[in-house]
């Protein structure tokens, strides 16, 4: 069917396919079809010329979502990092910090996760590895105390920046979902504007859900970016597209390995080529 | 709901109350949209549709009074027979038993491990908890926690090769019947290490569990087959104590004949249920 100039019903059926498959959901594979369909109206292109302009219309659907990192005015500028269970926080959490420390900023994390087993650990090992200061209270202190200690510590000791760990929840547990808010609070509070960075750690390999985490996080604390980890599988992040769309939510970071090391700027070319491919 | 939803599409195109074959396919559409909005694979969705097509295309539909109602019927039955009929349990054969967790990174193996452990104590077995995971930070701690938390010993086993026969040691000294063993989440379009599948062949742990989360969308099926070759028994899927639909739970079985056996509910020990077919397919078909 491929390449022999004519396109088949079969051949659209084979880009929804592709589409679906990458996790873009059902209603905007059928879209991004019919579009192309009405493109190439009355015309036989090959299989190569259906699938780049497929990669052009991802590649301009996303282009607003990038968001290069712009310093904030503010210091200590706090990022928020939220998401659900095992999406990759902690990780990414260490990951960003390295990176702006990296740039010759000084960076303060908080283990703001007192729940989980572990957790407190886990940000305290992975801090070491990349040689950043870690603020934590003992397990099952109020994550709010935890926030307010590390943010006070920051403005007195002078770090540029403060990132905070939370504690991994589903979308759909309000007080949990408050708690956020109440995080959000405490920063106000102390700083006099919420946390200047809130962002959503999303699992590449998440489907459709995505986007009902996107919408209720977004209430929580008003999203101001994304960061889509595991993307060094076969995963290609294909919800993100329906969140943009509707959320107009920018995605800032990819999380491409378990490395301190595996973050990369999201580029939206990139992005579409290797869902397309 | 569906049915509605499938009510109105019969509705507006049924006309006259007798349904024709037209409008029993613009049904099934609707009702693939609902699939693939549940995460359900678009190659099992559409297989699992074409056989629903050939029952739903008799009288029972075609003539009933209330076609909608029928046409899900069938398919809640095709779903729920894809997904194995009935709930499967643990082999636990072996002295001792041993239960190996895989799975891709952060499904929720090592919070599973601990479940287990409080699970097969309530059935009056003596489980033994082993971390086989010396690569992510803490991780021996947090199974050392929970195992705290679910008064089961625990046992460390970094090097897998000299610890784990220390391990089995261990359990026979203590009378301990299961071992549980925890392992690294794999990362995604990674093989499972070598010394996974060495472990699975000196060993031969009677269940080899693989833990997946509930929302993982339209690779389940691919993520799962990298995990075959280690000789997996059944699957737990976590995390279905939120809002996701759960499609991987028809996919797996549908593409890889493996069968779901338990599902994580909550991140507490006590979240951990058997799997049901029949609520799983009207879960997913929302
Ligand atoms: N391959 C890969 N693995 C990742 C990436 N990001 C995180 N991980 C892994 O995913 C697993 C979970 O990561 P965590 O950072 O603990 O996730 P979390 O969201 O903090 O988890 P909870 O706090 O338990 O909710 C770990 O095994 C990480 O190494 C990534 O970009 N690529
Ligand atoms: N809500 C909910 N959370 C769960 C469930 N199962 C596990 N979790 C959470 O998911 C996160 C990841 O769990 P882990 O047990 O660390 O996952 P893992 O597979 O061992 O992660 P790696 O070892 O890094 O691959 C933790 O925050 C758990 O509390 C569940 O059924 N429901
Ligand atoms: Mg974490
Ligand atoms: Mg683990």
């Amino acid at each position: 069917v491929r390449g022999q100039g004519a396109l088949t019903q079969e051949t659209w059926e084979e880009l929804e396919d592709l589409l679906l498959a990458a996790d873009v959901g059902p209603e905007l594979a059928g879209e991004l079809v019919s579009r192309l369909r009405e493109r190439f109206d009355g015309q036989s292109p090959a299989w190569e010329e259906v699938q780049a302009a497929l990669e052009e219309a991802v590649g301009e659907l996303l282009s607003g979502a990038e968001r290069p990192w712009s310093p904030p005015e503010g210091s200590p500028g706090v990022l928020l990092f939220v998401g659900v269970n095992g999406s990759g926080k902690t990780t990414t959490c260490v990951k960003v910090g390295r990176w702006l420390a990296g740039q010759g900023q000084r960076v303060l994390l908080a283990a703001a996760d007192t729940f989980r087993a572990a957790a407190i650990d886990q940000l305290r090992r992975l801090g070491e590895e990349a040689q950043l200061e870690v603020i934590a209270h003992r397990p099952g202190a109020d994550p709010g105390a935890v926030v307010h200690d590390a943010l006070a510590h920051a403005r007195s000791q002078g770090h540029r920046y403060l990132v905070v760990d939370t504690a991994g929840r589903l979308q759909t547990k309000r007080p949990l979902m408050e708690e956020l808010g109440k995080i959000c609070r405490v920063v106000e509070k102390l700083q006099g504007r919420p946390p200047e960075e809130r962002l959503l750690v999303v699992d590449a390999t998440v489907g459709q859900n995505a986007i009902s985490q996107a919408e209720l996080f977004h209430q929580a604390v008003g999203l101001t970016g994304l960061v889509v980890t595991k993307l060094d599988g076969s995963a290609k992040g294909g919800a993100v597209l329906p969140i943009w769309r509707a959320l107009g939510i920018p995605i800032l970071w990819l999380g491409v390995g378990q490395a301190l090391s595996d973050l990369v700027p999201f580029r939206a070319r990139d992005f579409a080529r290797a869902l397309v491919r | 709901s569906l049915t509605e939803r499938l009510t109105q599409i019969f509705r507006n195109l049924g006309g006259k109350g007798k349904l024709s074959e037209a409008d029993v396919r613009a049904g099934l559409r609707g009702i693939r949209q609902a699939l693939l909005a549940a995460d359900v694979h678009w190659q099992v969705a559409r297989e699992l549709l074409g056989r629903v097509e050939e029952q739903a295309l008799g009288a029972k539909v075609l003539q009933s009074l209330t076609p909608a109602q029928q046409l899900l019927a069938i398919v809640r039955q095709e779903l729920a027979r894809t997904m194995g009929g009935q709930a499967q349990s643990l082999r636990l054969t072996g002295r001792p038993a041993t239960v190996l967790v895989v799975g891709p990174a952060g499904g929720g193996k090592t919070t599973t491990c601990g479940k287990l452990a409080r699970w097969l104590s309530k059935k009056g077995r003596h489980p033994l908890l082993v971390c086989c995971d010396p690569q992510r930070p803490a991780a021996a701690e947090q199974l050392a926690t929970l195992a705290r938390q679910v008064e089961v010993p625990f046992h460390n086993a970094p090097n897998p090769e000299t610890d784990f026969p220390a391990a089995l040691k261990k359990a026979r000294q203590e009378l301990r019947d299961v071992v549980i063993v925890d392992t690294p989440g794999v990362p995604p379009g990674e093989a499972p290490p070598g010394w996974l599948a060495q472990f699975v062949k000196v060993h031969s742990p009677g269940d080899v569990l693989l833990v997946l989360d509930a929302l993982t969308g339209q690779e389940a099926a691919q993520i799962a087959a990298g995990f075959l070759p280690l000789g997996v028994t059944g699957v737990v899927l976590t995390k279905l104590d939120g809002d996701a639909r759960g499609g991987a739970a028809l996919s797996i079985p549908a593409r890889l004949g493996c069968p779901i056996v338990l599902v994580g509910v909550g991140e507490r020990p006590s979240d951990l249920e058997p799997f049901y077919p029949q609520r799983m397919a009207d879960r997913i078909l929302g």
